[in-house]
């Protein structure tokens, strides 16, 4: 107010209407960087196939995740698409998954659920019951494995399944490593590997299968280091 | 909660939009669209003071303290947000990550003075 145009508190003269719109942008630029702990915009330099990001939405919105843990607690959900490759040699290679956890490092991060979403194919034979397997694998190399789920898979058709790795993806986010390695294996008495990407008949060329690229979904939350350091009254 | 319009006087909420797509950002951020970065401006003169609604903050309840003794102070009323809410975001970060967040307190609903 006043007669004076500009800013009464710090002096400056108005700014025309171009000049005030490039400014305000700046500042909303900064607040969503500053709120979703971001030193930077992220540079994007894939874009995830289209049909696996879809798929991976209809996930997350069918409430899988999202309705059994309220979002309230300042939790958000993360979904890593797996980088694939064939480990050993078929009929017995199992399918190497990398998932790649660098923004998470050093933020104090729970786990509160953690699903890995892998595609099963049917073998065309009537229902029947597979074997599946995920292993902690070190390296692309690497010969040592770690189990870490087995379940029994009833294959009516092909589709998706999952497996809960809440517990292993909170050790490895405390271990600060930033590749998470694991192999898994879907197999009827020594077949061959029905959750592989190899040979489903949409397969692209390169044998990676967009449509059935498989993903890990993770509920988080951070940490508040206050309760880490909070007094108690004896 | 008063809008804005081009003339602003007292306190009001003046709506201010980006797209997304306007600034080159829609390629790693999948929604929304864009965001109401809506803020507050405007006067509070003395006799609106903790209107509408804003009674409840410290500052007013100090303010109308001092008014009901008659201390005149040159403390003066604030044009601030009085109703936000958070803003749903799905994102992709630097691992082309899919992360989906509710930012608290991003977007502004309306304003009062303090």
């Amino acid at each position: 107010g006043g007669d004076s145009p500009g800013c009464v508190s710090c002096g400056l003269p108005a700014l025309d209407k171009e000049a005030e719109d490039r400014l305000m942008i700046e500042v909303a630029k900064q607040q969503i960087l500053s709120k979703l702990h971001l030193k930077e915009r992220p540079n994007i330099t894939h874009t995830i196939p289209r049909v696996a990001l879809l798929t991976a939405l209809r996930k997350l919105q069918a409430g899988r995740v999202s309705n059994t843990i309220p979002t309230k607690d300042h939790g958000y959900e993360i979904v890593s698409f797996a980088e694939t490759e064939e480990r050993g040699i078929a009929p017995n290679a199992s399918l190497g998954l990398t998932f790649q956890f660098l923004q998470e490092h050093g933020q104090n991060i729970q786990v509160l659920q953690s699903s890995l979403w892998v595609y099963a194919r049917s073998s065309g034979l009537d229902p029947h019951r597979i074997r599946a397997q995920v292993f902690l694998s070190g390296l692309p190399g690497d010969s040592n494995r770690t189990l870490l789920v087995e379940k029994t898979l009833d294959i009516q058709e092909s589709n998706w399944h999952t497996f809960t790795i809440t517990r292993p993806l909170q050790a490895f986010l405390d271990r600060e490593h930033s590749h998470l390695h694991l192999e898994v294996s879907c197999r009827e008495d020594g077949g061959e590997n029905l959750c592989s990407l190899q040979g489903s008949s949409s397969s692209s060329s390169s044998g990676d299968n967009p449509h059935h690229q498989p993903f890990l979904v993770a509920k988080v939350r951070q940490h508040d280091d206050q309760s880490k350091h909070s007094l108690r009254k004896r | 909660s008063l809008r804005c319009g081009d003339d602003v006087t007292v306190c009001c909420k003046r709506d201010f939009y980006i797209k997304f797509k306007d600034i080159q950002w829609q390629d790693w951020i999948i929604a929304p669209e864009g965001y109401h970065m809506n803020y507050c401006m405007g006067q509070c003169p003395q006799h609106l003071s903790g209107s509408p609604g804003i009674a409840s903050s410290f500052h007013a309840t100090v303010f109308s303290q001092l008014k009901i003794n008659g201390i005149n102070t040159a403390v003066t009323s604030c044009c601030v947000p009085t109703e936000r809410r958070p803003l749903s975001m799905m994102y992709f970060n630097s691992q082309h990550n899919i992360v989906k967040m509710d930012v608290p307190d991003m977007i502004v609903d309306s304003c009062g003075c303090t």
